[in-house]
């Protein structure tokens, strides 16, 4: 998860449990693996989420939560996903 | 723009909706006006028109919730998560559900409910989200003027992919939706949606718009929004007609219909199918009761039906081919209207005034001169 983030500790935990939840609601195909699932390679499967809502908002595809991900994890929204489901 | 996997739609193009829990951030009434302008911002784009019920199940069933409300994707308080809604479909397909424990408000002071509607029913129509950042349907909340909205082009794109841009009105080039700022309402190539008697006056019915006037008096007709007295109506009127002997008027959206005394409904919308129609009538041109025979002719298509309003069901042998029995009459009817033995048809920009005892045209007028141009 450290590698992930690019902020201070406290703020990152909170930041990579809120964007943990973002992503299995809004970047999780029906069907597909929660992060936090047991899965063969817990990062990969974080990391591909957030490269994929990076270029579905346009943003630089870093698959880092950096700030402006960030930002956008933390705007209200839409419940519906963004990936297909 | 993006639709949703297999591209789900809606197979009619009249769909009914339901508010079936309101929230307590806004009066019922503030909620009602930004449901329907949010539909409205969708029915101008293409040629679907909606239906407010009040009670049983509709297409689209509208609620505010809170927390996990049973369709497997619980709300998340304030902030975050501020609606949700279905694809097309049965059941809870097109359902829409807010948040009841964001703010709602019709301005800018909470979460705007017209723009995240109007987003939310851009899904129960079949549009998934959209990643260009001026797009209705981009995911991320962005306040959206109610007054004097117009779809961005995106949306139009995407929605006219599922159903088509709306019927170009006599065969106006259909453009992207950029409903005209001033309409011009002497456009003499316009015709009406619906024309009938109401008590003493002359209704007449186009879009968004209707004008009255006294039969005899062809000065001081002013239009007015439909809404602003038949609000279940909204715009669209397919058909109208009145039984002046009984006091009350028919008005025809889609395989609805309404029954009013003067500008007061009488109940829910009832269906089409009331009157006898086949199934596969969907819609109704133009209605017109005639006393003399106290029967009502429908029209669709090229056809027509006689109603007999005495004994309350359709006449055998019909439908008729409407040239046929009405020649010297050309064209599909959109509206029709009878007065003083005279029936008067209108077909796009034309009004025939037809002798019914003659059984001919004695004459034809510009339809907009009706109404005053």
């Amino acid at each position: 998860a450290s590698s992930l983030l690019a902020a201070a500790p406290r703020t990152s935990w909170n930041n990579y449990h809120l964007a943990q939840a973002y992503l299995n609601k809004y970047y999780t195909k029906e069907g597909g693996h929660q992060i936090g699932e047991l899965v063969a390679r817990r990062g990969n499967s974080m990391v591909k989420k957030i490269k994929e809502l990076q270029t579905f908002f346009n943003l630089q595809v870093t698959g880092k939560l950096d700030k402006s991900t960030m930002d956008v994890i933390k705007r209200p929204r839409c419940g519906v996903p963004d990936v297909a489901n | 723009y993006r639709l949703f996997p297999g591209e789900p739609k809606w197979k009619k193009n009249t769909l009914t909706y339901r508010i079936s829990k309101y929230t307590s951030s806004m009066t019922p009434a503030e909620v009602d006006k930004a449901v329907e302008m949010a539909l409205q911002a969708w029915s101008s784009a293409v040629p679907l028109s909606f239906v407010r019920v009040n009670s049983g199940e509709a297409d689209i069933m509208i609620s505010f919730e809170t927390g996990d409300h049973g369709d497997s994707y619980p709300f998340d308080g304030p902030r975050g998560t501020l609606a949700h809604a279905f694809a097309p479909g049965e059941g809870l397909g097109g359902d829409t559900h807010f948040d009841n424990a964001e703010k709602w408000t019709m301005g800018t002071n909470g979460f705007n409910l017209f723009t995240v509607a109007a987003h939310e029913f851009g899904h129960a129509l079949g549009l998934a989200h959209s990643s260009d950042p001026s797009a209705l349907m981009y995911p991320t909340y962005k306040y959206q003027r109610p007054y004097g909205f117009h779809l961005p082009k995106d949306d139009v794109k995407g929605i006219q992919a599922l159903y088509g841009p709306r019927k170009p009105f006599l065969g106006k080039p259909t453009s992207p939706h950029t409903p005209p700022h001033h309409p011009d309402l002497c456009d003499s190539t316009s015709s009406f949606d619906a024309v009938t008697m109401l008590g003493k006056e002359l209704l007449f019915f186009r879009d968004r718009i209707f004008w009255r006037r006294q039969v005899h008096l062809p000065s001081g007709i002013r239009p007015s929004t439909i809404t602003s007295s038949f609000p279940q109506l909204m715009s669209n009127v397919d058909a109208a007609y009145e039984v002046a002997e009984r006091g009350t008027a028919y008005f025809f959206k889609g395989p609805h219909y309404w029954i009013t005394r003067g500008f007061q409904m009488q109940g829910p919308p009832r269906t089409i199918y009331d009157f006898g129609f086949p199934r596969y009538v969907q819609r109704i041109d133009a209605a017109v009761y005639v006393p003399d025979t106290q029967k009502t002719l429908f029209f669709v298509g090229d056809e027509y039906y006689s109603y007999d309003e005495r004994k309350g069901k359709m006449e055998k042998d019909y439908p008729k081919n409407t040239e046929e029995e009405f020649p010297g009459v050309n064209g599909q009817i959109d509206a029709a209207v009878e007065l003083n033995g005279y029936i008067y048809f209108f077909s796009g920009p034309k009004a025939y005034k037809y002798d019914v005892e003659k059984e001919d045209v004695v004459s034809v007028v510009k339809s907009s001169s009706w109404i005053g141009c």
